[in-house]
């Protein structure tokens, strides 16, 4: 508003959303030795009154949907709350029964955290499925079972955790050198040298190094079931064995300017395999939490 | 294919199209300054694994 070159924009609050939150302990459930694969949030609809889903309809016969968000709630250090919205979908009042939302990334963003003892905090906003004053009040009458007895602990919020245990599914570091790298090999980094002073393009151009320690990543990874996935997420191909973790390589070369030849530092970025992993393609690509 | 990818990579930051071509007396009688060698060092260090060097 301070702004001398922008206009003041003055905003009206329409949202009056209705938010819960969801606590989920985490402890011992995501152990280092498993790799999160899908995390699915279900919650239950409780039917909405019939008397008031009749009176709905009267004043909006052509709108009977709210919006339901979920979003992951990090809590910081200095005990301010940030939110990131993880998943979005259309809820019918006249629906009952078992909603399902993809948490993966609300899961990938706490484990990002490193603070395996936190719990998993999810926020579940009802609101209009469109923000404006006409449109119904649908998300009035969309409610979700609690914890509450009166609910039935049957019908609990749940969060489904799909893993993978990595001593079956994942790599296994380094290549056994003295056994020879078959398909039946489990994906693993093989030590290799790349000698640059063996190469004719690189004579009197490259000056260091002579040559470098890299891996490359060899063997074949144990596929998943994927009709055990909750969401079906396209494109998604098998598990292969590839390079998840690189390193830079420097360079010394020589130039030439004019009829001088001069020398100078390059820096080739990714150019080093440092670690091999069985990773599913089509995977959704998970965020990196920011500061 | 990694020395392609290195051959790519190199060609594509130093803007040229082809590997020069440079005489080895050119080459030999060059001396690497300090400035570009302390450099190369402290990239170097910053990599996870450092490459095995020698003496040029």
């Amino acid at each position: 508003r301070h702004s001398q070159t922008i206009a003041e924009i003055m905003g009206r609050f329409f949202s009056d959303a209705f938010n819960q939150l969801l606590v989920f302990s985490m402890k011992d459930r995501l152990p280092p030795t498993k790799e999160l694969i899908q995390a699915v949030l279900r919650l239950f609809k409780k039917p909405s009154p019939q008397g008031e889903i009749k009176r709905h309809h009267k004043m909006f016969p052509f709108n009977s949907y709210a919006s339901v968000t979920i979003s992951w709630v990090q809590i910081r250090e200095n005990n301010t709350n940030r939110t990131f919205v993880i998943d979005s979908r259309r809820v019918s009042i006249h629906e009952t029964g078992w909603i399902t939302f993809d948490v993966t990334q609300a899961v990938n963003y706490w484990q990002q955290q490193g603070e395996m003892a936190k719990p998993l905090v999810l926020e579940v906003s009802i609101h209009r499925e469109n923000i404006s004053p006409l449109f119904s009040n649908a998300h009035k009458l969309v409610y979700f079972s609690s914890q509450n007895p009166a609910d039935g602990k049957l019908y609990a919020p749940q969060l489904e955790l799909q893993t993978l245990d990595m001593k079956e599914y994942g790599a296994q570091g380094n290549c056994n050198p003295d056994i020879p790298v078959t398909e039946a090999t489990r994906c693993c980094r093989r030590e290799t040298y790349v000698n640059l002073q063996g190469l004719k393009w690189a004579e009197n151009w490259i000056l260091d190094p002579p040559g470098f320690k890299t891996y490359d990543c060899v063997g074949s990874c144990q596929q998943p079931k994927k009709e055990h996935l909750n969401f079906k997420w396209p494109f998604l191909s098998g598990r292969q064995c590839i390079a998840t973790d690189t390193a830079s390589l420097p360079l010394i070369v020589a130039h030439k300017e004019g009829d001088k030849t001069l020398t100078k530092v390059v820096i080739l970025h990714n150019m080093k395999v440092t670690k091999c992993s069985c990773t599913t393609e089509g995977m959704p690509v998970m965020k990196k939490l920011k500061p | 294919k990694i020395e392609e990818k290195i051959q790519e990579s190199l060609l594509r930051q130093l803007h040229l199209t082809a590997a020069p071509v440079l005489a080895k007396t050119e080459v030999d009688n060059l001396v690497i300054p300090d400035h570009v060698r302390t450099k190369y060092i402290s990239l170097m260090k910053h990599t996870s694994e450092a490459p095995f060097s020698r003496e040029k």
